[in-house]
């Protein structure tokens, strides 16, 4: 703010100009004899003088689109509704919004080519730091603009034009140019840093605009396919995790209004693509992920459980006698992308679980473990912050999560440091087993579901953690020493079997083990024959497997 | 067994500025360059009209079978998009070249005599330059042109 | 039961990637050939 005087008019004078320049027949391939004209004119205007002014121009320019974007928009909506409320779009007036649309880009492009040209000439071409600053400047000068445009405007903000600046920002800045090479991955770095502060929990109103940038083809090729080493990985994983944290209170709650159901099904409609192409993204990040969808969004995770590295062959889960325990990859470690043992909170339950997983000291650690697990404090974790002690929320999801699974590499540590692979022997009468059996004993209903799902969620492709979960899985139900924990078991697969596909092939195998071998007898058990259509669906499962 | 859950003040607030911009939703086109002629599905066409592109639409067999005016169409009125590149390689394929100076197709005669040092002999697809430069709708020509 | 996810307008069966042709989040359909800038030759470029 407080900008020189003259600036602001000095600016649009500047701007409208270039604009003039962008659209001209001279301007020259990728507007470079424009720009070579324009530069001129900046420096007689002093604009690329000091720092300062350079950004109190891109913050001026910012506006001007923002503002020119506002006025058309809202002569469309003055000509279609004569100043009603807007309604979902039709023929005609899809139109109309399309040509303000173009007039509005016909703003917008321009000055987003000016930035991109600015930053590919700024430093030596050996020295990328400068053209990073600059391109950071610009995008937290839209984030902050933006932001204030939030805060200012509510509901009557408007997405389009950041929407556009960033999306034709990272597209400039990914065209296949040598002088780019050399800050591609800066370049990612500093979206998805833009990104992660426009995340839809802090401006829901950007959210559909976010995911359309966020699932753009040429954003996904970069960050997954293009940039080496799968550097882009993690940030996009961390992206996808802001848009789960963003959905869960709402998808938690199972009332999908219809805005919700929009961002809902096209969420899905991405993590299909990357089901599709990337499923080792899916693979190694599926524990961050699992931790920010609500326990209840039964088809999304197990979209997410379903994926398996693309040189796998996965055994059909219904061949007769399969024998898990002799599938090659059944002993590979997955790769977490995450360190589990950080999500146990608080740190004195960690410091007593690996005092207890060493000497089973101290005695009282069994009996303390639920309360370690309930919530004292918010829930973190889900992103749902209701009073602690209410339904649904005595737990510490993460905590639990991460404990059972840090409980389970230990076992598969410990069984395999002995030469031996997980087996409903092996795993027994260990002080891994102690602590899953008190769990599953100790827990009350809800403790219970959400103990058991972080069992569950482990039930993926052939490797060690779905063996070894898959055994404790049918060890509990078979020790269990009261039916209601077998019937919660079940509950726990079934409402992952009963949904719409994909379903994890561990959870497929689980199943059927469960069902097929008598040593379980689930076929005895009164909550088989709970309803007709379960006993009916039960049938139809056996009669598949048989 | 974990009931709803209250959603915050927050989220509710979210919610609402969630629902706002579900009354304007981005288009296809705001990720897309600006494209005069055929911007990215920016109109509702009626249901009767094919929604969805037929199948391996975007190969070059496909381009390969259509005629060689419509792919000299698509050549030249979408330029910078894939539909050109898969057009300029069915053209090849149909024995078309294109003069890189003169930004024309032709197609050689069986015995290809030089005529100039930057044409030889040929069928060339003229192709108003001008007009078509300025987009104008009149007069504008495109049509074969046999260079003896 | 969650939706039908073979019917969100993804071809889950294609051998090829479906990234390079996605049309977003809210589309029926993947983007037609038109609607994907290509990095064609310089020369392609006649406007």
């Amino acid at each position: 703010f407080h900008d020189p005087q003259g600036l602001q008019e000095k600016t649009e004078i500047l701007l409208r100009e270039w604009i003039t320049l962008y659209h001209s027949n001279t301007a020259g391939p990728g507007s470079a004899t424009a720009f070579t004209h324009f530069v001129k004119q900046m420096n007689v205007h002093g604009i690329l003088k000091t720092d300062e002014l350079i950004t109190r121009f891109f913050r001026n320019c910012v506006s001007y689109c923002r503002d020119i974007c506002l006025r058309s928009m809202n002569e469309v909506q003055q000509n279609q509704t004569g100043g009603g409320t807007p309604t979902p779009t039709t023929t005609s007036s899809a139109v109309a919004s399309s040509q303000c649309r173009n007039k509005c880009f016909q703003h917008v492009d321009p000055f987003v080519r000016l930035v991109a040209l600015l930053i590919k000439h700024s430093g030596e071409a050996t020295n990328p730091s400068t053209k990073i600053n600059l391109l950071n400047k610009v995008l937290g000068l839209v984030c902050g603009i933006m932001m204030h445009d939030i805060e200012t405007n509510n509901l009557e903000f408007y997405q389009l034009p950041y929407h556009r600046i960033l999306m034709m920002l990272f597209l400039e800045l990914n065209a296949p140019e040598p002088v780019l090479e050399s800050i591609n991955l800066a370049v990612l770095m500093a979206f998805t840093q833009t990104l992660h502060l426009l995340r839809p929990s802090k401006c829901a109103g950007f959210s559909y605009a976010w995911l359309e940038i966020v699932s753009h083809r040429v954003f996904v090729g970069r960050m997954l396919a293009i940039a080496p080493q799968q550097k882009g990985w993690a940030m996009y994983s961390m992206l996808l995790t802001d848009l789960f944290r963003f959905l869960a209170p709402y998808l938690r709650n199972a009332e999908l209004a219809k805005p919700l159901t929009k961002l809902y099904k096209g969420t899905l409609r991405v993590l299909l693509v990357l089901l599709h192409d990337f499923p080792e993204f899916l693979c190694e990040y599926h524990y961050g992920f699992c931790d920010a969808i609500p326990p209840n969004c039964i088809q999304m995770r197990n979209l997410i459980l379903s994926a398996f590295p693309r040189n796998m062959r996965l055994p059909d889960p219904f061949t007769p006698n399969l024998k898990v325990d002799m599938l090659p990859e059944i002993a590979i470690t997955p790769k977490i992308h995450c360190s589990i043992s950080s999500f146990i909170t608080p740190v004195e339950l960690r410091n007593n679980l690996d005092s207890y997983l060493k000497n089973r000291t101290p005695v009282t650690f069994l009996t303390e473990l639920r309360g370690y697990l309930q919530n004292v404090t918010p829930s973190s974790g889900i992103g749902v912050s209701g009073s602690p002690g209410e339904d649904g929320m005595h737990y510490n999801m993460q905590s639990l999560n991460a404990l059972v699974v840090y409980v389970g590499m230990q076992a598969i540590a410990h069984i395999q440091s002995k030469g031996q692979t997980p087996s409903m022997s092996t795993i027994a009468h260990s002080a891994h087993m102690d602590i899953f059996q008190n769990l599953a004993v100790d827990m009350d209903t809800e403790g219970r579901y959400l103990f058991l799902n972080a069992i569950a969620n482990q039930l993926r492709y052939p490797n060690s953690h779905t063996h070894y979960f898959s055994c404790t899985l049918l060890y509990l139900f078979a020790e269990a020493n009261a039916e209601a924990i077998q019937e919660q078991i079940t509950r726990v697969l079934l409402e992952r079997l009963i949904v719409n596909r994909p379903h994890p092939w561990g959870l497929l195998i689980t199943f059927i083990e469960l069902i097929k071998n008598p040593s379980y007898k689930f076929w005895s058990h009164e909550f088989v024959k709970c309803a007709p259509e379960i006993e009916k669906l039960f049938e139809s499962v056996a009669r598949s497997c048989m | 067994p974990l009931g709803s859950t209250p959603l915050s003040a927050d989220h509710e607030q979210q919610f609402k500025r969630l629902q706002a911009s579900y009354f304007r939703m981005p288009h296809s086109a705001d990720n897309e360059r600006l494209k005069i002629h055929f911007p990215r599905q920016p109109v509702v066409t009626p249901q009767h009209f094919p929604q969805v592109p037929p199948p391996l639409s975007d190969t070059v067999d496909f381009f390969q079978r259509l005629s060689t005016e419509t792919l000299f169409f698509i050549f030249y009125y979408l330029e910078g998009t894939k539909a050109q590149y898969l057009a300029a390689k069915a053209l090849k394929k149909q024995s078309w070249r294109f003069h890189t100076k003169y930004m024309m197709w032709f197609q050689r005669h069986e015995e290809p005599k030089a005529i100039t040092d930057e044409f030889e002999q040929g069928t060339y697809i003229f192709f108003d330059y001008d007009n078509w430069g300025q987009r104008k709708k009149e007069n504008f020509t495109f049509e074969y042109r046999y260079l003896e | 039961l969650g939706s039908d996810l073979t019917s969100l307008g993804l071809n889950l069966n294609s051998p090829e990637n479906l990234y390079p042709n996605f049309g977003g989040p809210w589309a029926e359909s993947p983007c037609r050939p038109q609607d994907i800038d290509y990095h064609v030759p310089q020369e392609y470029l006649v406007n």
